[in-house]
């Protein structure tokens, strides 16, 4: 069945739990990436058909496959979008310099997000308080 | 936009000319 | 981590298109029927001659698929409704809501049973009313049991629950655990 892959990566996701972040699964997305190549140029082939032949009959199947398409999409965005929720959240816990065993999880661009975030963050924390800035990621509790 | 840089870089433009965008409006709760 | 916020599931017949959780509800399989050949997709019977997937083909198919290729107009796929929403379940619930195992029969009753609404059916109020009705009579259990487990094991009060009861649960229990360590002077 198609997806399976996909669904794959959001229960991988799922099973991490309170926002912990496993290893990216850079197989996982070129597998998915695979199928929707394979789905694309599948429809490609029966859209044409049906153009030229009158083949009505293949649109439900173009439908089929399209909605396979738009599935793989979603559950790639989910879980690279979820991913970078928890990388941001490691700012907020670790601080600026994450532990070497949560960097080995993060991909290049992850940890090009990550870098970039920081520097939105510090630009942001640099605008508060005045000329001395406000560093917000501090006493997150409040005094006793 | 860095998260757009992000996803475009690691998935979206490795997928089908029609689907190598997404509204990150859909990140905002509905 | 308390700063992890991922993308919440939608309300009602909502989804939400980056939210983990509507991504697995929507993996949930409802009984179909094909309403016309799906030529080309043969992957059910993998011995027939042809490698078209016939009409009337009873399969379940995924919530995100049946939903994608479901059409008031063209008719690609009809959608039955699960055991759990029919009239026999249906009075059960109006009965007693508490008694029935949402985990074993679910485990996304209500997400599942809002979802449900996107295909048409003269059923479609009563199952409305049920799911919220079987919502309410479960709630009150739920709030008091979350506000009165501190510090044990609470896998027998959510054993029963569904994937929404038991997220409510959760933010019940994180309340009480929150308002005992302010009391105790550790909030600080």
């Amino acid at each position: 069945m198609f997806c399976e892959k996909a669904i794959e990566l959001i229960r991988e996701l799922q099973r991490a739990s309170d926002g912990q972040l496993p290893a990216f699964n850079e197989d996982g997305i070129r597998q998915v990436l695979e199928e929707m190549k394979a789905l694309y140029e599948q429809n490609q082939t029966d859209v044409n058909e049906a153009k030229s032949e009158g083949r009505s009959d293949l649109i439900p199947t173009i439908k089929f496959r399209h909605c396979c398409l738009l599935r793989n999409q979603r559950c790639i965005a989910a879980y690279l979008y979820d991913r970078l929720l928890r990388i941001r959240s490691l700012r907020w816990e670790y601080g600026s310099v994450l532990p070497t065993s949560i960097r080995f999880h993060m991909c290049a661009e992850e940890l090009e997000w990550f870098n970039q975030y920081k520097k939105s963050l510090a630009t942001y924390m640099r605008s508060l308080g005045g000329d001395e800035g406000l560093d917000v990621t501090q006493d997150m509790q409040p005094p006793k | 936009a860095n998260t757009e840089t992000y996803l475009k870089s690691v998935a979206l433009k490795h997928m089908p000319p029609n689907l190598q965008a997404v509204d990150l409006g859909k990140s905002v709760q509905k | 981590t308390q700063s992890y916020l991922p993308v919440p599931p939608g309300v009602g017949m909502e989804e939400n298109f980056l939210s983990l959780d509507d991504i697995l509800l929507s993996q949930e399989k409802l009984p179909t029927r094909t309403e016309c050949v799906f030529p080309r997709l043969g992957f059910v019977e993998k011995t027939s001659d042809t490698r078209d997937i016939p009409e009337g083909t009873k399969m379940e198919m995924p919530l995100w698929l049946a939903k994608g290729l479901y059409d008031n107009k063209r008719r690609l796929v009809s959608v039955e409704q699960p055991k759990i929403y029919r009239q026999g379940w249906r009075t059960v619930f109006s009965a007693d809501p508490n008694v029935v195992d949402l985990h074993k029969m679910g485990p996304y009753y209500y997400g599942l049973g809002s979802q449900l609404l996107h295909f048409d059916s003269p059923e479609n109020p009563e199952i409305a009313q049920t799911v919220l009705q079987t919502y309410i009579g479960r709630f009150r259990r739920i709030m008091d049991s979350s506000q009165n487990a501190y510090n044990e094991d609470t896998s027998a009060l959510v054993e029963r629950l569904d994937v929404l009861e038991r997220s409510l649960f959760r933010t019940g229990q994180i309340g009480l655990n929150d308002f005992q360590r302010w009391e105790k002077g550790q909030a600080s």
